[in-house]
């Protein structure tokens, strides 16, 4: 299935650099 | 290959999603405004694509954002839509500058999370429009006549907008959307 994430682990990467 | 250079590097992998610009015009066709702005497939890169881009409450009147997975148009004609149908959320006017952007962004978190469990693959996208007597976020389910899904999905959504516990958000089926009515298109189905 397709991975699942909640919204406040995606909001913990709102503001961070990218590092990609 | 750039995907797994991606991962390797420490990016959380999406399933890859496209985000689509329209501006409503009256001298063209709609189809002939949609624009692809870009795709992406790990959560970084949603983030780098939404804080590059306007805030919904910022477009002018007309436009819209459309969010949906790689290979499926944000149009009813697409074979991925045509049998489905939208969980609609109108605003008031006022409510542009106080909720618009938070609920688009719930959203948005929403469709790239996975969410709905196992009624996700469901979901097509999500299409925002910027009008002048209420804004509409919306989310696109692929079949209207799957009963179960659609109210699973519904329910979730109306829960994750922290809607007020009276307020009614209503599905419709494309097809009855699709025709030209001066009535708004009846709900198929109300959460």
């Amino acid at each position: 299935g397709k991975k699942q994430y909640d919204r406040e682990f995606l909001l913990d990467f709102q503001f961070m650099p990218a590092c990609i | 290959e750039e995907k797994k250079t991606k991962e390797a590097a420490g990016a959380h992998p999406l399933p890859r999603w496209a985000l689509w610009f329209s501006k409503n015009d009256r001298s063209r066709a709609w189809r002939d405004s949609l624009q692809l702005i870009t795709k992406f497939d790990t959560v970084e890169d949603f983030w780098a694509v939404y804080s590059n881009i306007k805030l919904a409450s910022r477009l002018s009147t007309g436009c819209d954002y459309a969010l949906f997975r790689d290979g499926i148009e944000p149009m009813w004609e697409d074979s991925m839509n045509k049998k489905g149908g939208r969980w609609l959320v109108c605003l008031a006017r006022q409510q542009r500058h106080t909720d618009l952007d938070r609920l688009w962004l719930e959203t948005l978190l929403c469709l790239i999370g996975e969410n709905f469990a196992e009624h996700g693959p469901e979901v097509c996208g999500a299409v925002i429009n910027i009008r002048t007597k209420r804004d509409k976020i919306a989310v696109w389910t692929r079949e209207a006549e799957n009963q179960e899904g659609v109210l699973h999905i519904g329910r979730i959504y109306k829960e994750r907008l922290r809607l007020s516990s009276t307020a009614i958000i209503g599905y419709q089926a494309h097809v009855d959307t699709a025709v030209k009515s001066s009535f708004l298109p009846k709900n198929k189905f109300m959460v």
